[in-house]
């Protein structure tokens, strides 16, 4: 059973890539099908994938603008069970183009249907804004993880975003759910992470995600390998917990 | 004499908003008149100068949206010499209309001659994207800072935003020039920082500031007590790093 979960916030720099890169590399290593699309212009997702940014490729802005089929986007990285769709959208004429071609809010969502027995996961990297690009990926998904990183902003930008969630469930997709909030960047010897972490249970109980995602250097390393972090170093902290997380994913959804 | 300075890039969290909000209380501490614009819906600057996210205020949607004349939204903070007009973007509808008022992209440029004798610096705390509100502050600023967090994707995410900057300057804005790329959250432990630190100035040779912002807590933990780090704590890493990137753009723009 195809399940479609969008990562996303408005807030910067939080870890969206970093939790859908890995996210998805873990649930490919626990042999689950993934398809991992790249909706942010910077193009993060697929250079840590591997995927090197080649103008010629093609990927996400075919879909938006020039309505090509998904199946022709999709490339395989070194990962078996991992597939990536990466984001060539080169300028912002480009990122202008993809916007006006995301006003149809549910190009994306009708475009998937091609492979719904395809893949076991569909995974959304969004870029940080409220933009018709992110309403496009919330829009196709069944559910969104909120990487909160565990500092004091990306506490209080939750406003618009989550009456913008609001917006999307009473139009666009009656069943989209808050998969989680996804603690990021955990430091537990801060003051600040353990403020946060209260504050966000005591906020949204029972949808803040057990597993914490530590501050580690092979997550911020693993990028310039242009792997995730479970290839780079699988025994760090990093890539266990977004290994458990994985687990915890599938737990919660194949036993459902 | 006046200088507008846009802090932008288009990769979140890269200490956009804490580059604003520390370097205009920095000037104010060394009595230049500041004034701080909170381009960003998610109004994190305001946050941090202690302005409280009160809905009946106004801010910068007043400007882009119902043409009200900017002395008019201009409120003062707590420090001498600092004053902010905060980001009342509340909602993605709000957004929306903020990015069709910003298709005028000189609004905000034509605005600011009401003000060219009241301030030395105007300030833009600037939205991670390209959008339209981003180019509407590159349009109105003289310079551009773009702080580069020390770590690999936000090395890599400069392509399309530097080619934003050329367009601009072609036709919008033909005096725009950089400032400076600014190293954010250097740690001089890590390998990372030191190659990022390095390749960029191989790539931009004489743009790069001297000063880098190391990561410092005092950075991190200062928004939730509502202060600049200046204020909060004075003697930390990261005040004394803005301070003295304050004292570099006066010498810098007071001697030629
Ligand atoms: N748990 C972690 N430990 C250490 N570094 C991390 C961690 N998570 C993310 N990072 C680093 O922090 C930076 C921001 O993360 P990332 O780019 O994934 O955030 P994002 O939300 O996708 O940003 P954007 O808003 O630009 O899309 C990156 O350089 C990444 O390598
Ligand atoms: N030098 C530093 N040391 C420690 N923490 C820092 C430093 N600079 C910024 N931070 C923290 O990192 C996070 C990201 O910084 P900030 O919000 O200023 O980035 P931004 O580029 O404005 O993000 P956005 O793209 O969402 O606008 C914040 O929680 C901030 O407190
Ligand atoms: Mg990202
Ligand atoms: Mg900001």
């Amino acid at each position: 059973m195809l399940k479609k979960i969008a990562i996303a916030s408005q807030k910067g720099g939080v870890g969206k890539t970093t939790t859908s890169v890995n996210l998805a590399a873990s649930l490919a290593i626990l042999e689950r099908r993934i398809l991992l699309i790249d909706l942010d212009p910077q193009g993060c997702a697929g250079i840590a994938c591997g995927i090197t940014n080649n103008r010629a490729m093609r990927g996400i802005y075919d879909l938006f603008v020039k309505k090509v089929p998904i199946v022709e986007l999709i490339y395989r990285t070194e990962i078996p069970y991992l597939d990536i769709i990466p984001a060539n959208i080169w300028s912002n004429i480009a990122e202008e183009e993809m916007v006006q071609g995301s006003k149809n809010r549910s190009i994306l969502a009708n475009s998937l249907y091609e492979v719904t027995f395809v893949y076991d996961y569909i995974l959304f990297d969004c870029p940080p804004s409220l933009s018709h690009i992110t309403v496009a990926g919330i829009t196709a998904a069944d559910s969104i993880i909120i990487p909160v990183q565990s500092e004091y902003y990306s506490y209080h930008a939750f406003e618009s975003f989550i009456k913008l969630i609001r917006t999307i469930r009473y139009g666009l997709n009656p069943s989209i759910e808050i998969e989680g909030f996804l603690l990021t960047m955990y430091d537990p010897r801060t003051r600040l992470s353990a403020n946060i972490k209260q504050k966000l249970r005591q906020r949204f109980p029972g949808k803040v995600f057990n597993i914490v995602i530590p501050r580690s250097a092979a997550l911020a390393e693993a990028p310039a390998y242009k792997q995730p972090a479970i290839l780079f170093n699988i025994s760090s902290a990093g890539a266990q917990a977004y290994l458990r997380l994985a687990e915890e994913i599938i737990t919660s959804e194949e036993k459902s």
